[in-house]
């Protein structure tokens, strides 16, 4: 709730908001001194780079990324992609990678589906009243987020839905 | 440019250590 209220207040997202509490859990102010200065050697380092490596347990290696990304001049994403090299996801709920579609019908046919699934998710996390009001065990800070899932899933749905209809 | 990068980092910091 007080994340949700700060990202409101500060008018950003409830993701930038986790992203910054990480921060300051991982980084000491010290530490945050000797970012500023990779900024300035590197010329290249920005706050994107940092939420890439937030998954990196051991201090060390951490800095060795940051060092490398500003040796080489990564991009945020670069810098994403050499972690994934490095710490391959576990995959959570099993699975692994969705296998995509060949053509780009085929892919907005599957964003069709997915859009739909979560809909289908959301729609059992509600209670069955008139409002449509979230389960009361969800916390308030997931609740405001998933309305704000649900009103994007079903604009992406709807896009998707139109496109079909208009193969060119 | 640099000091907008440290100046969004020193930010997100104080955002961060607010919580």
């Amino acid at each position: 709730a007080q994340a949700a209220t700060l990202a409101t207040e500060k008018n950003v997202g409830h993701g930038t908001v986790y992203r910054a509490k990480q921060f300051a859990r991982m980084f000491s102010k010290k530490d945050v001194d000797r970012l500023c200065k990779l900024c300035r050697d590197g010329n290249s380092l920005s706050w994107c780079h940092l939420p890439m490596i937030f998954k990196v347990k051991p201090e060390q290696e951490r800095w060795n990324l940051l060092n490398l990304a500003v040796e080489h001049g990564w991009s945020a994403r670069e810098l994403a992609r050499e972690v994934d090299k490095r710490y391959p996801n576990k995959r959570k709920y099993g699975g692994g990678k969705p296998k995509m579609a060949a053509d780009a019908a085929g892919l907005v046919k599957q964003i069709s589906r997915t859009s739909e699934s979560w809909l289908r998710f959301d729609d059992q996390l509600r209670l069955e009243d008139d409002e449509g009001a979230y389960r009361g065990e969800l916390p308030i800070a997931l609740r405001d987020a998933l309305r704000a899932a649900y009103t994007a899933m079903q604009d992406l749905n709807e896009a998707a839905e139109s496109v079909q209809l208009q193969p060119t | 440019s640099v000091a907008e990068n440290i100046k969004k980092i020193r930010e997100m910091y104080e955002l961060g250590r607010g919580l």
